[in-house]
């Protein structure tokens, strides 16, 4: 994935059947976010993959004070990707064929 | 050192936490 300046992970073991996971988020490069950072260490949250939107998430954060707006989007890009990785390793370790 | 919560309108829940050490090793 890009480098976004913003690192996301997973804070569980994923064991490929909830549907909603525990995340880690933290700005590994302020310097790549457009607005100032205040830098508050990492964020940990819950994601729905199976109904939630990363940007719906990165816009949560913004109005709870850890993002400007201005950066909403690369923080919305940074959860997207964690989660399409997710999803795809899980589409991987799925058993072929019956 | 310590643990915040901020709970957003919606109902999520977002848990402040220290940096996982792994990022210090790879700046």
């Amino acid at each position: 994935a890009e480098d976004t300046g913003v690192r996301v992970e997973l804070n569980e073991e994923d064991d490929g059947k909830k549907s909603s996971i525990a995340l880690k988020l933290w700005v590994e490069d302020p310097k790549k976010l457009k607005g100032k950072y205040k830098d508050t260490g990492a964020i940990e949250f819950t994601f729905n993959l199976a109904n939630e939107d990363p940007e719906v998430v990165a816009q949560e954060m913004v109005e709870s004070g850890f993002f400007l707006d201005c950066d909403v989007k690369v923080v919305g890009k940074s959860i997207r990707d964690r989660v399409a990785l997710i999803k795809w390793r899980r589409e991987r370790t799925v058993s072929p064929g019956n | 050192s310590t643990t915040a919560q901020v709970v957003h309108s919606a109902g999520r829940r977002f848990i402040v936490s220290p940096v996982p050490e792994s990022r210090l090793r790879e700046q």
